[in-house]
């Protein structure tokens, strides 16, 4: 009996050969490749004394605890059981020979010189995924999702959204941080559209970069467990945005669309031990957060290149109608713009347009001025008309005469646009009462 | 003023009183000018005068707006800025009137109205005002009958040809060098007691242009050889109006 080492091919002759094998002989071989094969026994020369049901001498090969036959005779002998050019593949990673020789090789008292046998082995591979090379009574369980073979072995793998685990067979599903960051993309339920595992605490997270808002669409078929009495006592799909609950869904009735406003939606789905709904599926996708529409305060207010939608990082330019001041509070602004943030909020509030008011106009020394129009104040289009104390004085104007208007710069100006106000100048040889002879 | 009449408040509004060496008068210039003779300022006579214009501009009185002294000074004094006299006056020059004429700044511009008004100056091309028979107006408050006056008082005299000035002038200053210039026009009676007087000097002698109806100062009192012993002589303004204008600056 000599174990055969544990090589991946050899060859196992009957003794003595090429010479004629000993009478009386028993020999045993236990051929062994490692794990992961096979063996593949052949003979390359076969020539044993041959007899009825190989009785005398023969050859009898064992694998995996079956017999696989008793082999002896010559190659076109009637009698024996040739092995011709069969290959014995073993199940198992082990075959075993055994030889045996009768007294004598005698026929007709004729010594006939039987050689005996050359055989040779080889490991192959064996391919553990398929099924029919399922040991029987194996007790490493088959791949519970993706089988992968190798040469010399094997591994399982998982499908997406399950976790091998450590028995490298059995897989698990996987939910409770999954993360999506492209803009638009798929999620589901487990196994959707079939029915969800039990016992899920699955979390969805999308993240995506600020100024957008994540859009939910659900798709069709949407079942979650539910009762008809109590909300969603047994399977929850909760949606978050940014930490606050959009809603916990469940039933036949699809959620539908949902603009959830924010960059950062949590989905969590929870399970209890049963059920048989075949779960949902959300298409999402994102947009530029949107801002309020601008609304202007007053009729005096204008908002350039008016938009239908404003979104991040989109800005509105405001100004006033002539004769009016953008102001802020009491502070009076050369120019405003507003951009759409990240939280679709504007950074600056509107602001509100006054009308322009030009102040006290200018005293006229030696003079006054008297207002034209109706009502008598100092705002926008006020006219004013100044005049001198007559007759002591005269007045001298521009070209722009003696007439002053509030101008939208919010200073007085003459009908030439000048803002420099007439003078009082005195009238010279004009006395209130000048002599004058009576008698001639 | 001798035979003359009191004068009414508003009849002559740009009389000024100046008080700078002794009593004298002026006229009102626009709104901040006063326009006098340059004797009252630096008389002749007074030998060597060391004193500066600035130091006569601090205290020189001119008293605006009413025609009774008492009531002339309640009103309050009108500082000077700045005195100009005429470059061609030479207060050395005893008997040479010629250039008498000048101009004080006021500091601050007075409020016209029905008592203190501007006289006019007269048109450069009009030279009719001193044609011979042509009446004007002085007033002032100097000596009326040997007593210097309390009231404005006012006298009209017809301004005289040159010649008969001249010929009267040649006839009472003797071998006395007195000058009667270009620069100068009488006006007055011979026979008739009304003239200016002491006191009166730099007062403005007027007439009314009848085409605009103003009143415009055609003289300046200067200088006579006594008072109403015949012509007064008189600063002819119009001959001074470029360098009026070029210190006043107005248009």
């Amino acid at each position: 009996s000599s174990p055969v080492p544990r090589r991946l091919f050899g060859e196992i002759k009957s003794p003595g050969y090429p010479k004629p094998y000993p009478n009386d002989n028993i020999s045993v071989w236990d051929i062994h490749v490692p794990k992961g094969y096979v063996v593949k026994l052949t003979f390359r020369h076969f020539d044993l004394e041959p007899s009825e049901s190989c009785f005398y001498d023969y050859v009898k090969i064992k694998a995996d605890k079956k017999n696989l036959g008793r082999y002896c005779g010559q190659l076109g002998s009637t009698t024996g059981n040739h092995p011709g050019r069969k290959e014995f593949v073993s199940k198992g990673n082990r075959m075993h020979l055994a030889f045996h020789s009768d007294f004598s090789n005698e026929d007709n008292g004729t010594v006939i010189p039987y050689r005996g046998f050359l055989a040779y082995y080889q490991a192959v591979d064996l391919d553990e995924c398929d099924p029919n090379n399922a040991a029987e009574n194996d007790e490493r369980p088959q791949c519970q999702h993706f089988c992968h073979n190798y040469m010399g072995g094997y591994f399982c793998s998982c499908r997406t959204g399950y976790q091998l685990q450590s028995d490298h067979h059995s897989c698990k599903v996987e939910c409770s941080s999954e993360l999506f960051t492209e803009t638009s993309g798929y999620l589901s339920s487990p196994e959707y559209p079939q029915p969800y595992p039990e016992d899920l605490r699955c979390n969805y997270s999308i993240r995506l970069q600020r100024g957008l808002s994540i859009i939910l669409r659900f798709l069709e078929p949407f079942e979650i467990d539910e009762h008809q009495q109590v909300h969603c006592p047994y399977d929850q799909l909760k949606i978050q945005a940014r930490g606050r609950e959009i809603g916990e869904f469940c039933g036949r009735e699809s959620p539908g669309s949902i603009e959830t406003n924010s960059n950062e939606v949590d989905i969590l789905f929870l399970t209890d031990e049963s059920g048989f709904s075949r779960g949902w599926k959300i298409h999402y996708t994102s947009e530029k957060i949107r801002c309020p529409q601008p609304v202007p305060w007053d009729r005096f207010t204008i908002i350039r290149d008016l938009q239908p939608v404003y979104q991040f990082q989109d800005y509105i330019v405001v100004s006033c109608k002539t004769g009016y001041n953008l102001m802020e509070g009491n502070r009076k602004l050369l120019s405003f713009t507003a951009v759409c943030q990240a939280d679709g909020t504007w950074h600056q509030s509107m602001p509100r347009c006054e009308t322009v008011n030009c102040g006290n106009p200018a005293d006229l020394k030696n003079g006054a001025f008297s207002y034209v129009n109706k009502p008598a104040n100092n705002n926008y289009q006020s006219v004013i008309t100044y005049r001198c104390n007559e007759p002591y004085y005269h007045i001298v104007t521009g070209a722009g005469g003696d007439r002053f208007t509030c101008s939208p710069e919010g200073t007085w100006v003459d009908q030439d646009n000048q803002v420099r106000i007439p003078a009082c100048l005195p009238v010279c040889g004009k006395p209130d009462n000048p002599i004058a002879e009576v008698q001639r | 003023i001798l035979g003359g009449k009191s004068a009414s408040r508003g009849s002559f509004p740009w009389q000024a009183l100046t008080s700078i060496h002794g009593r004298g008068g002026g006229a009102l210039l626009g709104d901040r000018w006063i326009l006098t003779a340059a004797h009252t300022i630096f008389p002749k006579g007074l030998g060597g005068n060391n004193v500066s214009l600035d130091q006569l501009a601090e205290k020189a009185n001119i008293f605006l707006g009413h025609t009774d002294v008492e009531e002339l000074h309640k009103l309050g004094n009108h500082p000077v800025r700045k005195i100009f006299i005429h470059p061609d006056y030479n207060p050395e020059d005893y008997y040479n009137f010629d250039g008498d004429i000048a101009l004080l700044e006021l500091k601050h511009p007075v409020t016209l109205g029905p008592t203190v008004l501007p006289i006019c100056l007269p048109d450069t091309t009009n030279t009719t005002f001193y044609m011979d028979g042509h009446m004007g107006y002085v007033s002032g408050f100097g000596v009326e009958k040997n007593f210097i006056s309390n009231n404005l008082k006012y006298v009209g005299l017809p301004a005289i040809a040159r010649e008969k000035c001249q010929r009267w002038l040649d006839s009472k200053k003797r071998h006395l060098p007195i000058v009667f210039s270009e620069n100068m026009f009488c006006a007055g009676f011979l026979t008739i007691k009304r003239d200016t007087c002491q006191g009166d000097s730099g007062s403005v002698f007027t007439v009314l242009d009848t085409e605009s109806g103003r009143w415009v100062a055609t003289g300046i009192v200067s200088w006579g050889i006594g008072c109403a012993e015949g012509y007064g002589f008189y600063t002819k303004v119009l001959n001074y109006v470029d360098w009026i204008k070029g210190i006043a600056k107005e248009d």
